[in-house]
C-alpha cells in the first residue's frame, strides 16, 4: 500500500544510466563510422577512371560558376555536410557528459556507498580473486581466522575493535563457508548472502521530490503538456507530411495536377518542353516555398534559367535557384506518372526538359555544342559550313578548326571546351537481349529481363563497331547467385561521378533512364529505371577519332571495359510462342548526347 | 466523326510547333 | 443560349472538355436545322459523297498526267468538302475510310511535290486513326530522311521492321538511316 520512493536517490542514478547507456552507444557507433567511413563510399571514388573524368570536369564546373551560384552552393552545401557540428553530434557529446556526470554522482553518493558494502563478497572478504582455487582458499582462510580469532586476539584492545575483530571473524567464517560447504553455497548463489535471504526493499525509482506535495503538480502538469499537447503536435505533424507526399517525393497536390494534365492530354497536340515547363510551373511545391508567387513567375524563372536569360521581375537569385534545384525531383515523379499512364512522347520530352534545366540550354537541334562552355553562339550559328550539330561531328575537325568553328580564341578557354566536350558519355549499344537466367531462351510464361550490353565512349574517339567485341567478353557468369539475383551486376559498377553543370544549384550525379515501350501500339511499359552506377573508365582512354587510322592495329578490345545495364520486366512472357518486339529508350538526364533508343525482340519459343 | 474532324483541323498548329521546334 | 443563332456559349470559367462539348453540340445543332429529310439515316448524302468523289477522280487524272500542283490542289479540295460539308451523324466507319483513302493519295502527292512537312503531319494523322501499317511507316522515314530528322527517322523505321521484318524497302531505308546518322555523329 505504501510506495517507498527513492529517498535516498540510490536507484534512479542507474535508471538514467542505462537508459543514456542504450541510447548513446548505438548513436555514437553510427555517427562514427558515417564520419570516418562515410566519405569515401559516398563520393564513388574507389575506382580511377571514376576519379579522372570527375576530376577534369570538377575543376571546369568550379570556373564556370558565377558568384552567386558558388555562394549559393556553398550555403546549401554547408547545411548539408557540416559533418563536425552536426545536432547529432552535439547530442551524442552531451549524451556523455550527463553519463559522466551520472557516474560521479554515483560514486561520490554516500547511500549507495553504504548498500554497496552491504553486499556480501566471500572472494574479498578471504582475500582471493573470483578464480582461487580450494586450496588457495583454505589457505587464505586458515591465516586469517589464525589472525582473526578471538582467543588470539591481545588484550590491549579496546571493546569496540574488540567487537570489530570478532564481527571480522564471523564474516570471514561465512566467506569460507559459502565457497565451500554446500548448503551455504547454495544459499548464497540463490540469495547473494550465506545466511538465505536478506531483507528486499521494492519501490519506484524516483526521486522523491517529484511527487512531493509541492512538485507533484508540476510533474503532472509536465505530463499533461507531454500527452496532450506535445505528442500528438509531433504525430500530426509527421502524419500530414507522410500523406501530403507520395512515394515519389512529390507533394500530392502536384502529382494529382500532372495526373489531371496527363489524363486531359490530346494526342493532337505535340509535346514541347515550353509545354512541360507549363506543368511544372504549377507544382505545389514551388506554392510552397514562395507563396507571394504565382505560377506565371515560376514559369518565367524556369525559362529564364534555360535561355541563361533574365526577363523575370524577380531579382533575387536564390529564388531562381530554388525553383530550378526543385525541378530534379518534380521531373522525376512527372516521368514516372507519364509511365504509369503509358504516354511514350511525354516520357522521352520529360527528359529531354531534365536536361535544359541541368545544362541550362534550350532545346534545339544545336543544344549538344550550346551545353559546353565558352561557345559564342553568333559565331557558330553563322560560322559553320558543313552542319555540325553533334559533339562526335565536331571531334571530326582539328583543335585550330574547333576553336573557329566554336569562336573561341583563348587557348586556355579551348582547353577547358574540349576537356567538357570529351568527357561527356556516350552510349553504344553492343548487344540487347532477352534473357531467362538458366535457360537458353525466352519459353511461355517465363519471366525474363533485358539484358543490355554497351560501350561507354568519348565522342572524341573512334567508332568501334559492336563486331570487334569477342562474344567471350560479352558473356554473362552462369554461376547460382547470377541465377538468382541477375541483377546484382548492376550493383558492382561505380557510382557515376558529378557532372560538369555548373548552372544547376547543386552538385549532381549523372544518371541514364531506361524506358522500355511496345513497339505495336507504341506505349510504354512500365515504370522507368533509373541507373547511377556505370564506369566511365573508357572516356579516359587516349582513341583520338583524328589520330587512329587502323582498328585492326591499334585496337585491343580487351582494353575497353563494357558496361551491362538489365531491365527488369514488369510482366512475364506472353503464353503463345512468337516474336514481339520492344522499344528500349536510354537517355541520360544531364547531358544532351547520343542516347540509346532501339528495337529488341523477344523470341517465345517452346 | 467530331474527334476526327478535331484532329484534322489541329495539322495546321502542330505544323507550325513542328517549325519552330526544329 | 442564344436563340437566334441557336448556339451555346461558355461561361469564363469553363475548362476546356466543356468548351469541347460545347462546340459539338453547337456544330450538331447547326447541321441539324438545314436537314430537310424528317427521316434522315447515318447513311452518306449521295450529292456530297458525288461531289467528293468527282473532285478525287479529276485529282488522280491530273496525276496520271503528271500534272502534280493540280492534282494536289483537287484531292485536297475533295478532302475539305468531306470534312465540311459531311454531317456529324453520318456513318463514322465510312468516313474514316473515305478520308484514309484520299489522304493516302494525298501525302503520295505531297512527298512527290517535295512538301515533306505536310506529308509528315498527314502521316501522323493517319497513324493517329489506326492505320497502323509498313507502308505508313516507309513514307514517314522518307519524309522525315528529308527533313532531316535523322533519329526519328530511325525509331519510325524500326517500327515499321517490327511489323514486317522482311519488308525490303523498311530494310533499305534503315541501312540509309545508319549511314546518316554515322555522318551525323562523326
Amino acid at each position: 500500500q505504501s510506495y517507498e520512493y527513492d529517498e535516498s536517490s540510490e536507484t534512479w542514478p542507474f535508471f538514467l544510466l542505462t537508459l543514456l547507456f542504450m541510447v548513446l552507444v548505438p548513436l555514437t557507433v553510427s555517427q562514427a563510422s558515417r564520419l570516418f567511413f562515410g566519405q569515401a563510399v559516398e563520393n564513388g571514388e574507389e575506382n580511377n577512371g571514376q576519379r579522372q573524368v570527375q576530376k577534369a570536369l570538377a575543376r571546369i564546373d568550379d570556373e564556370m560558376m558565377d558568384e552567386e551560384m558558388r555562394t549559393f552552393r556553398q550555403a546549401y552545401q554547408k547545411s548539408k555536410k557540416s559533418k563536425i557540428w552536426s545536432k547529432r553530434n552535439v547530442m551524442v557529446v552531451v549524451g556523455w557528459a550527463l553519463f559522466a556526470a551520472l557516474v560521479q554522482r554515483i560514486r561520490n553518493s554516500e547511500a549507495i556507498e553504504a548498500s554497496a558494502i552491504g553486499v556480501f563478497d566471500p572472494y574479498a572478504l578471504l582475500g582471493v580473486t573470483a578464480s582461487a582455487s580450494d586450496r588457495d582458499i583454505k589457505s587464505a582462510y586458515r591465516k586469517l581466522s589464525v589472525k582473526f580469532h578471538p582467543d588470539k586476539l591481545a588484550k590491549s584492545l579496546s571493546s569496540e575493535e574488540r567487537a570489530r575483530i570478532e564481527e571480522m571473524y564471523v564474516q570471514i567464517s561465512k566467506a569460507y563457508e559459502a565457497l565451500t560447504d554446500e548448503i551455504t553455497k547454495a544459499n548464497y548463489l540463490t540469495y547473494g548472502h550465506p545466511d538465505g535471504p536478506q531483507t528486499v526493499s521494492h519501490g519506484i525509482a524516483i526521486p522523491s521530490f517529484l511527487v512531493d506535495r509541492a512538485a507533484s503538480p508540476v510533474v503532472v502538469l509536465a505530463y499533461l503538456v507531454l500527452l496532450s499537447i506535445v505528442l500528438p503536435y509531433l504525430v500530426s505533424k509527421w502524419w500530414s507530411r507522410t500523406r501530403s507526399f507520395t512515394k515519389k517525393g512529390i507533394h500530392v497536390k502536384t502529382a494529382s495536377h500532372f495526373v489531371d494534365r496527363l489524363v486531359n492530354y490530346k494526342p493532337s497536340e505535340i509535346v514541347t518542353v515550353d509545354l512541360i515547363v507549363k506543368w511544372l510551373s504549377d507544382a505545389e511545391e514551388f506554392k510552397i516555398l514562395f507563396p507571394q508567387l504565382t505560377s506565371a513567375d515560376f514559369e518565367q524563372l524556369i525559362h529564364d534559367h534555360i535561355n541563361r536569360a533574365e526577363n523575370s521581375t524577380i531579382k533575387d537569385k536564390t529564388v531562381r535557384f530554388r525553383v530550378v534545384g526543385k525541378c530534379h525531383s518534380l521531373l522525376h515523379g512527372l516521368l514516372d506518372l507519364a509511365c504509369g499512364i503509358r504516354n511514350t512522347e511525354i516520357a522521352i520530352v520529360t527528359l529531354e526538359t531534365f536536361k535544359c534545366i541541368v545544362q541550362a540550354v534550350p532545346p534545339t537541334p544545336y543544344s549538344q555544342i550550346m551545353q559546353l562552355p565558352n561557345v559564342d553562339k553568333q559565331k557558330f550559328l553563322q560560322g559553320s559550313v558543313d552542319e555540325i550539330h553533334t559533339l562526335g561531328k565536331l571531334f571530326t575537325y582539328k583543335d585550330e578548326e574547333i576553336s573557329k568553328i566554336l569562336g573561341i580564341d583563348d587557348e586556355h578557354k579551348l582547353k577547358q571546351t574540349l576537356a567538357v566536350a570529351s568527357n561527356i558519355p556516350q552510349l553504344k549499344l553492343i548487344k540487347a537481349e532477352f534473357l531467362v537466367p538458366g535457360e537458353s531462351q525466352v519459353s511461355p510464361s517465363s519471366t525474363p529481363h533485358i539484358s543490355i550490353k554497351l560501350l561507354v565512349r568519348s565522342p572524341q574517339q573512334k567508332n568501334i563497331p559492336p563486331e570487334r567485341f569477342p562474344e567471350s567478353m560479352l558473356e554473362e557468369p552462369q554461376d547460382f547467385e547470377f541465377q538468382q539475383n541477375p541483377f546484382n551486376i548492376m550493383e558492382t559498377e561505380p557510382l557515376m561521378p558529378y557532372s560538369y553543370a555548373p548552372f544547376f544549384p547543386s552538385k549532381r550525379r549523372n544518371a541514364f533512364c531506361c524506358l522500355v515501350a511496345l513497339q505495336k501500339d507504341a506505349k510504354i511499359l512500365q515504370t522507368p529505371v533509373i541507373v547511377q552506377r556505370m564506369s566511365l573508365e573508357n572516356l579516359t582512354k587516349n582513341f583520338d577519332k583524328r589520330e587512329i587510322k587502323d582498328l585492326d592495329t591499334d585496337f585491343t578490345p580487351e582494353d575497353w571495359k563494357i558496361g551491362t545495364i538489365k531491365i527488369p520486366l514488369g510482366q512475364p512472357a506472353p503464353d503463345e510462342t512468337g516474336d514481339v518486339y520492344f522499344r528500349v529508350i536510354i537517355k541520360s538526364t544531364d547531358y544532351f548526347t547520343t542516347d540509346l533508343d532501339f528495337t529488341v525482340n523477344m523470341q517465345v519459343r517452346d | 466523326n467530331q474527334a476526327l474532324s478535331r484532329r484534322y483541323n489541329s495539322i495546321f498548329k502542330r505544323k507550325e510547333v513542328c517549325i519552330k521546334e526544329w | 443560349y442564344d436563340v437566334n443563332s441557336k448556339r451555346l456559349k461558355c461561361t469564363d470559367e469553363a475548362d476546356e472538355n466543356l468548351q469541347t462539348n460545347v462546340d459539338q453540340v453547337n456544330s450538331l445543332t447547326a447541321a441539324l436545322i438545314p436537314e430537310t429529310n424528317p427521316n434522315f439515316t447515318p447513311q452518306p448524302h449521295e450529292d456530297i459523297s458525288k461531289l467528293v468523289k468527282n473532285l478525287f477522280d479529276s485529282g488522280l487524272k491530273n496525276a496520271k498526267q503528271n500534272k502534280f500542283p493540280e492534282a494536289l490542289k483537287n484531292v485536297s479540295l475533295a478532302i475539305e468538302m468531306a470534312q465540311r460539308k459531311r454531317a456529324p451523324w453520318e456513318a463514322f466507319a465510312v468516313q474514316l475510310q473515305e478520308l484514309q483513302f484520299m489522304l493516302r493519295h494525298k501525302i503520295d502527292l505531297l512527298l512527290v511535290l517535295g512538301k515533306y512537312l505536310d506529308a509528315l503531319q498527314d502521316l501522323d494523322m493517319l497513324l493517329n486513326t489506326g492505320l497502323v501499317q509498313p507502308e505508313v511507316f516507309i513514307r514517314k522515314t522518307d519524309a522525315l530522311l528529308k527533313l532531316g530528322r535523322l533519329d526519328q527517322a530511325r525509331i519510325e523505321c524500326e517500327r515499321g521492321l517490327s511489323l514486317q521484318p522482311q519488308n525490303t524497302k523498311l530494310k533499305a531505308l534503315n541501312l540509309e538511316c545508319a549511314r546518316r546518322l554515322a555522318d551525323f555523329n562523326g
